[in-house]
C-alpha cells in the first residue's frame, strides 16, 4: 500500500506541474509535498504554486481564479494516474477571466480523443468550444425539458 | 468507453422522459438558473451508486424523485439509464454497450439493472472496477468542490490521492 | 434581549418577502421561521422559498443561482433593520444568468441615494450599470496599479 | 455617510501608494484573475477592525504586509486609510469627515489613528456604534458565503440576525 500511494503521488506530482504550466502563463514554482514525509501513509499532502512574479506563501493568498485553475490542476493530475472516459465539470469556468477561459478551454482540447466532456457552463466561450450544445428550459414551470440547440454533425465519433 | 446516452425519467425537475444522446468530445449543457442543468450531473452521479444523498443536493433519498409542479401531480417513481460504448475494451469483452439502470420508488425500495436482468449495486461496482468510472469524486467536478479541495482540511485531498491510488 | 431580538426577526421577515418578489419572477412562497419557537433566543432560523411552480421542500433543493438570489435576499433585509451606509459586494453575480443578473440590478438600483455600492465584477451588464469604472491590473507582475477606466462626471454625489 | 476615499499602501499586493475616490453611486473593480480586487476588499474590512486572520485569506497577520515580488523587496509596513463624509450626521456632528488609519508593521505591532491622533480599536468600534459601520458581514458580502448563509450550520445565520438586532 505504501509503495502503491509514494508512487502514484509522484506521478500526480509530475502531472501537476505540467498541467499548471499549461493554465498559468508562467509560474515559478509548482509542487505537491508530504507534511511529514516520514509518514505518508497518515501525512497532509501539501500544494505550493507562485505564479509569475508573485511570492504567495501559502496556496490561500491566491485570488478566486488562481485557485480554481490550481484545483483544476490537481484534479486532472489525479484524473492522468487513473483516467476516467468521461468527465463533468459543472460551472467550473465561473470564476475564470477572458485569459484563462481560454486556457482551460485549451486544456480540455487537450484531453479530446481520450476523454469525453460534459460542461455545465454560462460563459459563451465555453459554450463556443462545444461540439454539441443541450438547452435546458422550464417553460413549463417546474418541469424541465430539453431543447437541442446545435448538435455536432451526425459523424461517428471517436 | 464513452457515455453514449442518459435516460431521465421522474427524477428531480425531470417528470417527462428526457433523453440526452452524448458523442465523445465536448457536449456544453446550457440553460437559465433553476432549469435542471446540475439535476443532470445529479442524475448521472446517481445511477453510477452513488450512495451519499447530501452529495446528490437533497436530505432524503425521495426528494429525488419528481415532486409535482403546478399542473403535475407528485410522481411515484425516479428512474435513470446510462448507455455506455465499450470501445477501447475496458470493460468484459462480451459488450460492446453496456445499459445500466437504477430506480427508486417512494416507498424507498429500489433497484438496479444491467440490461434487462435485476442486479445488485455491488455487481455494477464491481463492473466498473479499475476503468476509472464511478460516481467518485474527480471524474464529477463542481466549482463548491474547488474550495474544499484547497482548504486546509486536507482529508478530502487525502481521499482523493487515494481513490487514484 | 427577547423583546428586541422577536422584533428584528418580524421586520427581517418583512424585507425578506418583499426583496424575494423583486428578485423572483413569480413566487409562491417565501418565510423566515424559528425552528423552535418556544425557545427565540437559542432556536435555529429556516428559511423557506418556493419560486414559480415549484415544490422544493428544502432551501437546499433550489439551484445555485437560485440560492444566490435567496442569500442576497436575506443579505439585504437583514441590512434594511440596521442599514450600513455602504455595501461591498465581491462576485455574487458570478452564478446568475442574464435575466437574473438584470434582476440583481434593479435590486441595487432600488437603494441608490440611501446606500453606496461597491462591487467586484466580471459580468459585462454589472460593469455597464456602475457609474464609475476602476480597473486593476499587474502589470508589473506582483504588483497591483489602479486605472481609471470610466469615471462618473465629477457631479457631487448624493 | 458614504466612503470617499481609500488609500493602501503596503498591503497585500499594493506595494505601491494608491489612491481610490468614490462618489455614492456604484463602483465597479475590474480586471483580470489574481489582479487584487479582493485585495482591495480585504483592505476595507481591515481598516474597519477586523481581527480574524482567516476572513482576510490569511494565515499570519504578517502576510498582510506586501512580501515582495520579482522586482521589489519585501515591504516593513502595511498601511491603510479610510475616509468617510458625513452627511446625514450619523457620526457625531463635529466630523464632517473622518478620516480612519490602521498601520501593521513587520514585528507584529500595529496601530489605529483617527485623523492624525493615534487611538486603540476600541475607540474606532465607539465611533461607528450603531451606524452599521464595521467589518461585520451584511455590509461586505462574497460569493462563499452564500454558501454558508444557506447550509444547515444555521448558527452563521443565527450570529447575523444577533448583529442585526
Ligand atoms: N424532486 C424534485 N422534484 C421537482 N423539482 C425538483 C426536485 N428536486 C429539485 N427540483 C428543482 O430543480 C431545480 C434546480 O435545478 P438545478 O439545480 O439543476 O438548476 P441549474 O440548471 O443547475 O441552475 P443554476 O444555473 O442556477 O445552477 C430547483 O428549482 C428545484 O426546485
Ligand atoms: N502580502 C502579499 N504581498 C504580495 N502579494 C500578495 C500578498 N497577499 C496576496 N498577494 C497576491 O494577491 C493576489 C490575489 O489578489 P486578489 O485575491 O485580490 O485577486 P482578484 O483580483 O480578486 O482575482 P479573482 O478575479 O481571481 O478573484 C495573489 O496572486 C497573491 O499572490
Ligand atoms: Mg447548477
Ligand atoms: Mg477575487
Amino acid at each position: 500500500a505504501l509503495e502503491r500511494f509514494t508512487k502514484t503521488l509522484q506521478t500526480v506530482r509530475t502531472h501537476f506541474q505540467e498541467l499548471v504550466r499549461l493554465l498559468f502563463e508562467d509560474v515559478e514554482e509548482a509542487d505537491l509535498r508530504l507534511a511529514d514525509p516520514d509518514d505518508p501513509l497518515q501525512s497532509d499532502i501539501l500544494l505550493y504554486l507562485r505564479p509569475r512574479g508573485k511570492r504567495p506563501t501559502s496556496i490561500n493568498q491566491l485570488s478566486g481564479g488562481e485557485k480554481t485553475l490550481a484545483a483544476i490542476a490537481l484534479l486532472f493530475a489525479l484524473y492522468l494516474v487513473k483516467p476516467s472516459p468521461f468527465c463533468i465539470l459543472d460551472e467550473v469556468d465561473a470564476p475564470l477571466d477572458e485569459a484563462n477561459t481560454v486556457r482551460f478551454l485549451r486544456l480540455l482540447a487537450h484531453f479530446y480523443g481520450k476523454t469525453q466532456f460534459i460542461v455545465v457552463t454560462h460563459n459563451k466561450r465555453t459554450m463556443e468550444a462545444a461540439e454539441t450544445l443541450y438547452g435546458i428550459t422550464m417553460e413549463e414551470p417546474g418541469v424541465s425539458r430539453v431543447v437541442a440547440v446545435r448538435l455536432a454533425e451526425a459523424t461517428p465519433s471517436p | 468507453m464513452y457515455l453514449a446516452r442518459l435516460e431521465l425519467h421522474g427524477f428531480k425537475s425531470f417528470a417527462q422522459r428526457t433523453v440526452f444522446t452524448f458523442n465523445g468530445g465536448l457536449t456544453a449543457l446550457v440553460g437559465p438558473n433553476g432549469c435542471g442543468k446540475s439535476n443532470v450531473v445529479d442524475a448521472i452521479r446517481w445511477v453510477l451508486g452513488e450512495q451519499r444523498v447530501r452529495l446528490l443536493r437533497a436530505e432524503r433519498m425521495e426528494q429525488l424523485i419528481f415532486n409535482g409542479s403546478r399542473t403535475r401531480k407528485p410522481l411515484g417513481m425516479a428512474e435513470v439509464s446510462l448507455t455506455l460504448l465499450n470501445r477501447e475494451n475496458r470493460l468484459p469483452e462480451a459488450y460492446t454497450e453496456i445499459r445500466i439502470t437504477r430506480r427508486l420508488y417512494r416507498d424507498g425500495t429500489g433497484e438496479y439493472l444491467i440490461g434487462d436482468t435485476p442486479c445488485r449495486l455491488r455487481d455494477i461496482q464491481e463492473l466498473f472496477l479499475d476503468t476509472g468510472v464511478g460516481p467518485n469524486a474527480y471524474s464529477i467536478i463542481e466549482l463548491r468542490m474547488v474550495e474544499e479541495l484547497l482548504s486546509e482540511r486536507t482529508e478530502e485531498r487525502r481521499r482523493l490521492f487515494e481513490e487514484a491510488a
